[in-house]
């Protein structure tokens, strides 16, 4: 009867913190610093500040009492020596259920951080190196698939540099994010990464010197690895109410 | 005759300290930071006649007058937490994303006689 009882009241608790049941996770994921860095903040504002608006996220710059690391789910599409000829596909999937419908989403952003492996990547590749960063939004899923054109609509596209071997890309997806929570409208990103022209020239250049160095490299392509991530903010009203003095 | 009783101030309603350590109930593998937090908790009695001190409403005023004329019909006022503080947490969800959340009322400030 006890131990019915505590799990009891361990899930009235944990649904009061919006929390289905105990986490269990697979692995401890990374931390980003920002997060150690919004934690500090706000805990040592809670100790100066009692009465001020707690629920304002000033990294973001918006208001909200949860911010959510989402993790990207997706797979990889085409790799740099698939069907799409020189750069890389990969579909992007972030879970957006995991919000509560009381909350109201204020700030979802696409983070993309790229970084050249350095062991597998040319000389050549080294120095400053730009890449040609596209993003689309998957309206549907047919049996083309979602990298298929008829199947999704461009919303950036843009260079990204990498200094020296890393760099990285931020789009705010608050709107299409928010039409994600609605049932049976996820169809996820697709992100294509493929070397910026300029690059490309020096590549060929290069080969066109040193004609043995793509059997010894394997490729002679730059590959970036990266990672994608949304930041989500949101608001529980209920749960984040001003203070007000008496 | 009201029936006055004592009450040493040790016995009296106010903020008791408590630290909640999340290993004590399990939850150290999810929650990333803190490792646990200041609590505190209110205990103590809420005797006639009630002061200043111990926050007491009009009712909880009058709630202590009819106890002390009937102890057994009429119980004291309790003491309970009237202004408490945030925390903020750091933890992995139920889908293994990371959560930075802040909490309202989790701490203990003050205390009070309702």
């Amino acid at each position: 009867g006890t131990g019915e009882d505590l799990k009891t009241q361990e899930r009235l608790f944990l649904n009061s913190l919006g929390l289905s049941e105990r986490p269990t996770p697979s692995e401890h994921r990374r931390v980003p610093s920002v997060f150690w860095r919004m934690l500090k903040r706000m805990s040592t504002r809670e100790m100066e500040a009692r009465e001020n608006d707690p629920c304002m996220v000033l990294e973001y710059g918006v208001r909200g009492n949860i911010v959510r690391f989402v993790q990207d789910q997706g797979r990889l599409l085409s790799g740099w020596s698939g069907s799409c000829h020189g750069c890389v596909e990969k579909h992007l999937f972030f879970n957006m259920s995991v919000l509560q419908p009381v909350e109201q989403l204020s700030l979802a952003r696409l983070e993309v951080q790229f970084q050249l492996d350095v062991f597998r990547t040319p000389m050549f590749f080294l120095g400053p190196q730009a890449l040609s960063v596209s993003v689309y939004k998957v309206l549907r899923v047919t049996l083309r698939g979602a990298n298929h054109e008829a199947n999704r609509r461009l919303v950036l596209s843009k260079s990204v540099q990498l200094e020296p071997q890393s760099g990285s890309l931020t789009l705010d997806l608050t709107a299409l994010a928010e039409s994600w929570r609605k049932p049976g409208r996820n169809y996820g990103l697709v992100l294509e990464v493929q070397p910026h022209p300029a690059g490309a020239l020096a590549r060929d250049s290069f080969m066109a010197h040193h004609p043995g160095s793509a059997l010894a490299f394997g490729t002679a392509e730059a590959s970036p690895e990266f990672q994608a991530s949304l930041v989500a903010v949101s608001l529980n009203p209920l749960q984040c109410r001003t203070r007000r003095k008496r | 005759s009201a029936v006055y009783l004592p009450v040493t101030p040790s016995n009296v309603c106010k903020p008791r300290r408590l630290y909640i350590d999340f290993r004590d109930v399990g939850w150290q593998d999810w929650i990333i930071a803190p490792q646990g937090y200041l609590a505190n908790y209110c205990h103590g009695e809420c005797p006639f006649p009630l002061s200043e001190s111990l926050n007491g409403t009009n009712h909880a005023i009058l709630q202590t007058l009819v106890h002390s004329l009937d102890p057994r019909g009429t119980p004291q006022p309790c003491c309970v937490p009237i202004r408490l503080s945030p925390v903020s947490m750091l933890y992995y969800d139920n889908n293994d994303n990371v959560v930075l959340r802040h909490y309202q009322d989790m701490v203990v400030d003050e205390c009070g006689c309702r």
